[in-house]
Parts: structure tokens; C-alpha cells; sequence
């Protein structure tokens, strides 16, 4: 999946870190210092819908039966994530527990067209 | 706001710089609260010593927590009772609000002093029998402390279930040790744990989502 340049219009991957510390959180996120916080953006123009590869939301495979059975769907295909991972967390609760966890499907790592 | 036919991540008024970045943090907020199933970001009123929290983590497993939705808890103990008392202390504990995480082990961490002469015999209740706490005392478990440093002492994960308001209160009870007739080894009344600064006794605890045999298909 493309990271969005300025100039590309088409689905992409639109990065952006954010650093706890910015949020005035370090006092209670230990680990780690910040995160990606990435999201999909762009067009889909028909002849890329279902590019690259199957999305990883729910509703592509709403989509796969609609084409199955309709070759034109209706809707209109959108900019999804297709790969997310888990984010690690250390972090103190409102009880002053230190909690370690892994918060699922917290970082989008690839984008496509469902 | 774009109307439910049309796609929303499809493009539309390009955000300025700034404005885009006040929003990623305002979604930054959401998404990590939301994921950790907080209304509100929690208010550190008592900063941990920062001894005692590299301490603990250290014991924790380095690296992410396994699969499978799992959490890992260290609570630190408040202490009560004479911290003169061999043993005796109340270690009162304010756990996470349960959700459906299932506990499956725990470890007690004390740390035992070099004065430790010999084998204490060290017994560990829930519950305590001092006046202000008084309840039902149960023995939860039973070890033999040999050694001085940090010992990591295992409780049965049943005996700290079900403690809806989430204090929970363990009570040492230890023997100091005797030699071969009988008599008390070292002072009868010197203190052979520590339980204060970066040696604060905590729980470590390991949950996982969901209580047990759930996802496990039942056949009737």
C-alpha cells in the first residue's frame, strides 16, 4: 500500500506518529513512548475496488457476495485498512496497578480498496 | 459528514496541517481509552517510587504479552500492622475492577533480608484476623523462605477470585526459625522481611480474557 504522497489521490496510507508526551500521557503510559496512529484515505475508482487483495474489514466480504452475485455492486468501494497489529501497552490503571497488555488491531499497516 | 452512501475515507476538504494534526491527537485519545475500556485516562495521585517500579518490572516477562487477549498485573502492596513484627504484617492490595479477564497464576514478591537466619516457615492468609479488618481468615499457601532477596511465592489463583470490590487483604504468618531443640534462631522479635521502599512487597498476576472453557464448543 502506497504511504499518501501529496499528489497521489488513490487510496493510500496516511502515517502519523503520536508521542504520548504530546498528549501530556507519559505520567501514565510507561511503555511505549508513543505509537502509530495510522488511517485510509483516497479514491477508489471501480477498477481498483477489491485491490489490493481482499480487505481486511468485515464488509469485503459483504462485497465478494454482492459481486458474486452482482458484478456491479451498487456501493461504493472504500479506502479500508486491510493489515492492523496489536499495540503493547505498560501503563499504570486508576488504581496505581502496573497493567501490560496488548490492545488488538491498534496500528493499520496497509490500506486497500474493499 | 458525508452522507451514509458516499465513502468517507474516499478523499473530501483537505484538513490544514494543523487541524489535522489537534484531530489525529483528539483520535489518538479515543482510540487508546477505547482499547483499554476507560471512560476517562487514570489520575496518578501517588507516583510510585520509581525504584520500586523498575524493581517489579523486572520481573515481568520481557516482551509483548502472548496471544490470546492476556494481561499482566503488578499491584503493590499497602502495608499494615508493626513493621518491627517479625512477620504478622497485613498486605492490603486495590486489583483492577474485574472485567471478563480469567486469573490463572499470581505470585506473592517479598523480599526476604540478609538477618534471615535459616528456614522461615512462612504461612500467607486472605483475610486477617486484626481488629479493624476482622472476617474470615483462609490459608491460601504455604512456603519455606531460605533464602535471602526476592522471593517469588505462588498462590492459588482460586483463592484470589471473586473479590468484587477489588481489595484484597493477605496476612503473613511465619515461625521464625528454631534450631534443632526448639529454641528461636536470632532475635525472637528481629524483622526478616522488608517491606518498605523499592523492596515494597506486589502481586504479580496473569489473566486471560474470558473465564474458563469459553470458545470451548460444549457437546450435550
Amino acid at each position: 500500500t502506497p504511504t499518501c504522497e501529496p499528489a497521489t489521490p488513490l487510496c493510500c496510507r496516511r502515517d502519523h506518529y503520536v508521542n504520548f508526551q504530546e498528549l501530556g500521557w507519559r505520567d501514565w503510559i510507561l511503555q511505549p513512548e508513543g505509537y502509530q496512529l495510522n488511517y485510509c484515505s483516497g479514491q477508489c475508482p471501480p477498477h481498483l475496488a477489491g485491490s489490493p487483495g481482499i480487505a481486511a474489514s468485515f464488509h469485503s466480504a459483504v462485497f465478494s457476495l454482492l459481486k458474486a452475485n452482482n458484478p456491479w455492486p451498487a456501493g461504493t468501494s472504500c479506502c479500508v485498512p486491510t493489515a492492523r497489529r496489536p499495540l503493547s501497552l505498560l501503563y499504570l490503571d486508576h488504581k496505581g496497578n502496573v497493567v501490560k497488555t496488548d490492545v488488538p488491531d491498534m496500528v493499520v499497516e496497509a490500506c486497500g480498496c474493499s | 459528514q458525508r452522507t451514509e452512501s458516499e465513502c468517507p475515507s474516499c478523499g473530501g476538504p483537505t484538513l490544514a496541517p494543523q487541524a489535522e494534526r489537534a484531530l489525529i491527537l483528539q483520535l489518538a485519545k479515543q482510540q487508546i481509552l477505547e482499547g483499554l475500556h476507560m471512560t476517562s485516562r487514570p489520575r496518578i495521585s501517588h507516583p510510585l517510587p520509581r525504584a520500586a517500579l523498575t524493581a517489579a518490572l523486572r520481573r515481568l516477562q520481557p516482551g509483548s504479552v502472548a496471544a490470546g487477549n492476556r494481561e499482566e498485573i503488578i499491584s503493590f502492596a499497602t502495608v499494615t500492622g508493626s513493621s518491627a513484627a517479625p512477620c504478622g504484617s497485613v498486605l492490603t492490595f486495590h486489583l483492577p475492577t474485574p472485567r471478563s479477564h480469567h486469573l490463572y497464576r499470581a505470585r506473592l514478591w517479598l523480599h526476604a533480608l540478609p538477618t534471615l537466619p535459616g528456614t522461615l516457615n512462612l504461612k500467607i492468609f486472605r483475610g486477617t484476623q486484626r481488629r479493624r479488618h476482622r472476617g474470615p481468615r483462609t490459608l491460601l499457601a504455604e512456603h519455606q523462605v531460605t533464602l535471602p532477596g526476592w522471593q517469588a511465592l505462588t498462590l492459588p489463583p482460586s483463592g484470589l477470585r471473586g473479590e468484587r470490590s477489588g481489595v484484597l487483604r493477605l496476612q503473613l504468618d511465619c515461625r521464625p526459625p528454631k534450631d534443632n531443640n526448639g529454641t528461636v534462631v536470632g532475635a525472637p522479635r528481629r524483622r526478616f522481611l522488608d517491606t518498605a521502599g523499592h523492596q515494597r512487597p506486589f502481586l504479580e498476576l496473569k489473566m486471560r480474557a474470558g473465564e474458563p472453557g469459553v470458545g470451548r464448543a460444549r457437546r450435550r
